[in-house]
């Protein structure tokens, strides 16, 4: 088993890095072992170096970055293991429409192996969907669902659906 | 497409049985605050066996039942159904769909059904044993819990290698 | 001081109720001394009725509701005791347009007593403020203002300076 | 106008010497994610006397001065100077302006200026006393910390009653 999880660590630890490049547009996403003579027991720290700064520990950085980071981690473990589906609730609030943009290109290639349900206020994240589902509150207290398929009703621009 | 469709009944604000059918690929719920969004997430993580009222927002397990309004009374039951597609043998039984059901009394005590079939918590454990299905930080993102997948304490963060390994 | 807080309690409770109101289009805000016998030592409970729904404590509402209850709270205190200066960093995140609306409507009156310095990354927010101030990092790691006056510029839309 | 301007030199990411003019009514900071929005509110709060390296985001006091990038060197001082209009008489000085200024260098030490005067902690303490100026939950609301206006701890909620009273 230490041998697995060496194996799916090292895997990571690549693929994080990877990732973080892709969402930060350069830089470098760094794991440490924090006690590497004991593998099974050891925590892990994660360090981020957005372009062009230096390595820090994740707390320095800011409401974005930190959002950013968490993506970043995410996906280098679905490349390893993906699961099945993905709730993302309101993972786009911190971050700004270049980095939105960027993790919609990166969500858009994990959908073909998972499937992915988000909810956001975001229009430009909804563009991305391929189906939209509504939930209103038209009696006041009481949850309905209205469901808008997008390939349904090609005619219905994503941010209509959202107003 | 994995998860095909879940059905609420009483759970949180959903007094009336609902039905979202979601379609592979992404599907974006969308809705203004306080519409029932996370309350979805919420049925979705209980009904896949969720035992911690606090994950679900909810002081204690029974607080998940529909509470009322100011026009309609509290319900004493809520039942949340989710099919799964198992085309792909993703799960250890031997069908194509896997109906999940479960229901609470306000007495507190819960039931699941597998396929219809009453089940115990230790059965639906079993089928996602080991799958990292419907696990925070794996499988769901909750709203505002970020820091969750980053979090500070280092055992917290070797969940996420040890459900890929 | 036992009188002088009450005093400043009963006040604020009721303010509470109407900015509640005024944020959620409805609905009660209530404060309740968890104590009432020990008034300076009681810990003070929130309970948000948003309209149509029962009342219940902060801890069931959803995100949006929480910050909007954040809010109205805020802005009751500033009715008894205005700060000269207030500094929101990023607090419309989890808000829907109408309840960016709403906010922006009390943000308004409120800035004739206050100061607000609003840190956000929504566009509708931007258009509510009288004087732009932007922070670039042109180079790597390096933090420069540039500052972009609505009152220099009106031809500058205020969205222009958010891309 | 209350707030007329804050300086920045070598505090967290404001290498070079920065200044940002405020003015009445509402002011929007803008800028991508980590350009350094909040680094702003820290250097507020930490001119008008914060002692938490915690609540500024940082692990030990010397973290909030900058600590280089690939192509620049560390500083080892950083000073951060903040104008305050006081025409109302807000604060308990008779004079129409009042200039706080702080610097920290490497060693730890901390200096305190009010209009170009060193003076002791304890006298820019003196000088907001009872007025919540800079105070979390009141004047500052920080970035993903909506919670703490509405804390689980009802003793944490008394401040924002005693601020007014
Ligand atoms: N047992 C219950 N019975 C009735 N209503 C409930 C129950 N539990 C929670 N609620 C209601 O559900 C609402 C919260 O819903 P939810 O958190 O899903 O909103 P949301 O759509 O995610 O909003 P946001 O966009 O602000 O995050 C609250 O207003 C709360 O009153
Ligand atoms: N002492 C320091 N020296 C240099 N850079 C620092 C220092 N402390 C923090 N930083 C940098 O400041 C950045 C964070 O800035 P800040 O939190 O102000 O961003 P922001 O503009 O608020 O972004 P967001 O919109 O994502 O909230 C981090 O990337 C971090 O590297
Ligand atoms: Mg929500
Ligand atoms: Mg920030």
């Amino acid at each position: 088993s230490e041998e697995l999880f060496t194996a799916s660590y090292n895997q990571i630890k690549m693929n994080f890095h990877t990732m973080f490049r892709r969402l930060f547009g350069g830089g470098r996403g760094e794991l440490r072992l924090m006690d590497p003579k004991n593998v099974l027991t050891s925590g892990i720290d994660i360090l981020a170096q957005p372009p062009g700064k230096k390595l820090e520990r994740i707390s320095l950085l800011s409401g974005g970055e930190r959002s950013l980071t968490a993506v970043a981690l995410l996906f280098a473990t679905y490349m390893v293991k993906p699961s099945p589906f993905c709730i993302l609730d309101e993972i786009d609030a911190a971050l700004d429409d270049a980095n939105v943009g960027r993790f919609l290109g990166l969500l858009e290639e994990f959908s073909r192996d998972s499937q992915f349900i988000i909810i956001t206020h975001n229009k430009k994240t909804v563009i991305g969907a391929s189906a939209l589902l509504g939930v209103t509150m038209e009696e006041p207290g009481i949850s309905k669902v209205v469901t808008y398929r997008l390939s349904d009703a090609p005619s219905m621009p994503a941010s209509a659906a959202l107003s | 497409v994995f998860l095909k469709s879940v059905e609420l009944f009483g759970f949180k604000s959903f007094a009336d049985k609902s039905k979202l059918m979601f379609s592979g690929g992404i599907s974006a719920l969308l809705g203004p605050n306080g519409c029932g969004k996370s309350n979805i997430v919420d049925s979705i993580k209980w009904v896949l066996g969720e035992q911690s009222s606090k994950t679900l927002r909810a002081g204690k397990m029974e607080d998940v039942i529909f509470n009322g309004t100011e026009m309609r009374k509290q319900l004493n039951i809520a039942e949340v159904s989710l099919v799964i597609s198992n085309e792909e043998g993703y799960l250890p039984m031997d069908v194509s769909e896997i109906a999940l059901k479960r229901r609470v009394y306000r007495s507190g005590e819960s039931e699941y059904y597998i396929n219809n079939v009453p089940v115990k918590l230790k059965d639906i454990r079993e089928l996602f044993f080991d799958t990292g299905i419907g696990k925070s930080a794996y499988s769901i993102l909750e709203q505002g819990k970020i820091d969750q997948i980053l979090s500070h304490r280092p055992e917290d963060r070797r969940y996420i290698f040890e459900e890929a390994a």
